[in-house]
């Protein structure tokens, strides 16, 4: 019984462990292993003489080994309650924190991150990744969105049409995800919602990643001719975006379907409503009716 | 028609490989955002002129036996008819907007691009946690505040006075349509949200 709090409503609940990281989320009537966490890759940095020996850059995602980073070991937790929504504020360092947040009578979770500025005084470059890692055995396979319709079956290690022999492991598992990224087995599916065009993948049993922030410090030579290092305020920037997670069962049989949580979730948050102001000084509110 | 042109080919600029995959050089893409900045910000005139001439044309095609008891008290004498500003909010993204952070009364006009109806949360950024939303029928909508989380690297990044935000729903956003809400600072002294006890 490690999970010591959980924020959620009757579609889905999300459960934290003691050392505030997401551990489990219970929906469609079962409880699946699911955590969340931010690692990095750190970049390569080549000499830019031969193909095989470009920098990690604006053009190309090379990352220096396989093995990821973690950024922190116990991000540091604030809950907030109320009716209409419940927030886990989470603070992993002083460079990465996030807000995981679960609205009233809503099918999804928003993992709000912040990121930034990424520090590189060691001189390496680093590429920022959120991975949520799963008990849902996918056999390798996960699905990415074209362009934000058809979702395409991609399988780790394989290419359809030839023998694949990957000299770059993780880069070459890597695809784009205009929207959506999502695995499943056949009882449970996992779906990862984006707010802008992200690079994805699935790079073991059960896991989505999305890099959500890159600071790189060497050119890849491809023409651009600066190194992908952008500043504001004289530092790193600091990005913020949103992921919104959706958990349920793979059943087709059911009404509404995951996929048509997703679909739903997919069109609202990406065609959201526009917000318009108006100073109401000098109009009472019997009048503006 | 001007406005509008100016964002066509603004967008058309952007559709350059580099404007699309990001490999363009921290000088041209500053320029880009500039470019969509001033190109967005010029067509907030149509937005306005269009949602203004919506709100006229509504009010004016309400005919008088449709409205209730409470309006037709008010309806009385020739309706006045507001301009509003209808601001846009580039940064709503980061928790920042002049006008609520600034108003002691301002109204949110909700427009709903999608064919469908749609109930959806709403997030303002506020200075503090005594306001009331009121929507067109007088009814007082429920709210929640939550802390803007304000992690050490958004103190030196986000130049705003929101500490807030203040969450509502807003129902039934009709298809294609838009919906206003009311809402005024208050005297009050809200609780401030807590945070549950460590653990």
């Amino acid at each position: 019984q490690s999970s010591f709090t959980s924020i959620g409503n009757e579609f889905i609940r999300l459960n934290f462990d003691t050392n505030g990281f997401l551990v489990t989320v219970t929906s469609d009537g079962m409880t699946r292993i699911v955590n969340q966490e931010f690692v990095y890759y750190e970049a390569a940095t080549g000499n830019n003489r031969e193909f095989r020996n470009r920098s990690s850059g604006a053009y190309i995602f090379r990352p220096a080994r396989d093995q990821v980073r973690s950024i922190a070991l116990q991000p540091k937790l604030k809950i907030y309650r109320g009716d209409l929504v419940e927030e886990v504020h989470q603070s992993f360092n002083e460079w990465v924190s996030q807000v995981v947040r679960v609205y009233r009578q809503q099918r999804h979770a928003e993992f709000e991150w912040l990121v930034g500025p990424i520090p590189v005084d060691d001189g390496k470059g680093k590429e920022i990744v959120s991975r949520f890692n799963s008990d849902i055995s996918n056999a390798d396979i996960f699905y990415t969105d074209s362009n934000g319709r058809e979702m395409i079956k991609r399988k780790r290690d394989h290419r359809d049409t030839w023998k694949l022999k990957l000299l770059e492991h993780t880069a070459g598992n890597y695809y784009p995800i205009t929207t959506k990224i999502a695995l499943e087995d056949d009882t449970a599916r996992m779906a990862i919602l984006t707010d802008r065009a992200q690079g994805g993948s699935s790079m073991g049993a059960g896991s989505l990643e999305l890099m959500i922030h890159r600071r790189l410090l060497h050119d890849d030579a491809f023409g651009v001719n600066e190194a992908l290092n952008e500043t504001a305020y004289g530092e790193g920037l600091v990005a913020r975006g949103t992921h919104y997670l959706i958990v349920g069962s793979s059943k087709k049989n059911q009404s509404p379907t995951t996929q048509a949580i997703e679909r739903f979730t997919q069109l609202q948050k990406l065609l959201p409503a526009w917000s318009l102001f108006s100073n109401a000084e000098n109009i009472s509110y019997e009048d503006w009716r | 028609e001007p406005h509008l042109s100016f964002l066509r080919e603004a967008m058309g600029v952007m559709q350059h490989h580099d404007a699309v995959t990001g490999t363009e050089k921290q000088a041209v893409a500053a320029d880009y955002a500039r470019r969509l900045e001033v190109a967005i910000r010029a067509c907030a005139t149509n937005t306005k002129e269009i949602l203004n001439q919506l709100t006229i044309d509504t009010s004016r095609n309400t005919p008088e036996r449709e409205l209730g008891k409470r309006e037709r008290r008010w309806a009385t004498g020739p309706k006045k008819e507001y301009l509003f500003k209808f601001e846009t909010c580039t940064l709503l993204n980061i928790s920042s907007c002049a006008v609520p952070e600034q108003a002691d009364k301002f109204t949110l006009t909700l427009y709903n691009p999608l064919a469908q109806t749609v109930t959806d949360y709403v997030r303002v950024p506020v200075p503090n946690v005594n306001y009331i939303v009121k929507d067109f029928d007088d009814v007082t909508i429920e709210t929640q505040f939550l802390p803007v989380p304000a992690p050490v690297q958004d103190l030196n990044f986000r130049k705003s006075s929101a500490t807030y935000e203040l969450v509502f729903t807003a129902t039934e956003l009709p298809a294609l349509g838009y919906k206003s809400y009311y809402i005024t600072k208050t005297n009050g002294n809200n609780m401030k949200p807590v945070p549950d006890p460590p653990n």
